[in-house]
């Protein structure tokens, strides 16, 4: 079974039509295994994207080194998908 | 094991089999206004299912799918909920009532049964069908490109690893076929409702042009009357035009085709999150989420009955 320890989803605001673009060129990269929830579209839209553990801090500095702004929406995925597990156990008899 | 419908646990998320049994529940109970049809095989040969609410012969049809993507849990329990709510209101609801007795209702909880399974075995992530690409590692096409409107356009990726593969061909899957065969079938759909999950949006066609559809103003209308009533619940905050205007462009997609075929009025829904759990929203939130998105489909069934066509 997948799982996402130490997976991240980051929200990030494109400022403009440039860091869209930029967004949309490491979204080709597809050794970092990007799962973009929003795709990058326009500004006025926020881009959410799911990033594995090994290559978050890839991300982290392409961000910084371009001046994103972003946030961790998720800290860890698999953590939410546990407690996701947890809930649906306790449902059954 | 719930023994009744009464006794589901509709706020929380369940497997395929627990659906497929809640359905075959749901029809036991109420024989003389449920039925289940059975509109093909996935892939990997899961039944097609399909709730029909019918009051009598011969009825123009709306129809309702959930979880076309089937990471997007909250469709899937959306329309379980929806399904309980229809036949909870038959009797009481007037509108409904009205409705019912002059439409059939049918409801696809779980359109992309495969995948759907596969995101509780596999990978909770999972979000196209799971048929295998030829001559590719990468399997499954997003059916939401897989439809014959503007098929293989840039609003859809011809990589069969994205998330938007639109397939080899147009109803390739027979997810999407076996809706495709019965809409032609049917011949008498007036309205058309495809709910994905998370943005929180309600968009009408089209995807693939910035051609307004010839509808376009009462779509609008539609639209912004659909979501005031889905606000009216909790104040979640929707936005509401055409899918390429606000999105992106998107080829291939279900609404676009059902509207060329004459549903006039074809809408899809984004549903929640807002903006902290995205695919993996806690079931908590799934009964607020299916009553506010009922108000909305409410008020487009409400008009599609009073604005036949």
């Amino acid at each position: 079974k997948e799982t996402f320890e130490g997976h991240q989803v980051l929200r990030i605001t494109a400022k403009d039509e440039a860091q869209i673009t930029l967004l949309k060129e490491i979204s080709q990269q597809v050794h970092l295994g990007l799962d973009f929830w929003r795709e990058p579209i326009r500004e006025s839209l926020p881009v959410d994207v799911c990033v594995p553990f090994n290559s978050l801090q890839a991300v982290r500095a392409f961000l910084a080194y371009n001046h994103f702004e972003y946030c961790v929406m998720i800290e860890d995925v698999q953590a939410l998908l546990d407690e996701e597990q947890r809930q649906m156990l306790k449902s059954r008899p | 094991i719930p023994r009744t419908t009464d006794e589901f646990d509709y706020s929380n998320y369940h497997d395929l089999n627990t659906i497929y049994s809640f359905m075959d529940m749901l029809v036991a109970e109420h024989s003389d206004l449920v039925s289940k049809i059975v509109i093909g095989q996935s892939y990997e040969g899961r039944p097609l299912n399909v709730l029909k609410f019918s009051t009598g012969a011969n009825h123009p049809g709306i129809w309702i799918d959930t979880g076309i993507h089937s990471r997007e849990w909250v469709t899937q329990a959306s329309g379980i909920w929806f399904a309980k709510k229809i036949v909870n209101d038959y009797g009481r609801d007037p509108i409904l009532t009205d409705i019912l007795n002059n439409y059939d209702i049918f409801l696809e909880i779980v359109t992309n049964p495969d995948g759907f399974d596969y995101t509780h075995t596999s990978d909770r992530m999972w979000r196209k069908t799971r048929k295998p690409n030829p001559g590719s590692s990468c399997v499954g096409v997003d059916p939401n490109r897989n439809w014959d409107t503007s098929f293989g356009g840039p609003g859809a990726s011809s990589n069969p690893c994205s998330q938007t593969y639109h397939g080899p061909s147009a109803h390739s899957e027979p997810e999407v076929k076996a809706i495709v065969d019965f809409v032609k079938s049917h011949g008498n759909l007036k309205a058309f409702m495809s709910i994905h999950s998370y943005s929180q949006m309600l968009l009408y066609p089209y995807g693939y042009t910035h051609t307004p559809a010839k509808d376009q103003a009462e779509l609008h209308e539609l639209a912004r009357k659909a979501i005031t009533e889905l606000q009216s619940l909790y104040n979640t905050g929707y936005t509401f035009g055409s899918i390429i205007t606000t999105i992106y462009q998107a080829d291939g997609v279900t609404v676009d085709w059902t509207y060329e075929q004459g549903i006039k009025y074809s809408y899809t829904f984004e549903l929640r999150d807002t903006g902290r759990h995205g695919f993996l929203l806690p079931a908590n939130q799934i009964i607020p989420t299916a009553e506010e998105t009922w108000l909305a489909l409410m008020a487009i069934m409400e008009h599609t009955k009073n604005n036949p066509y």
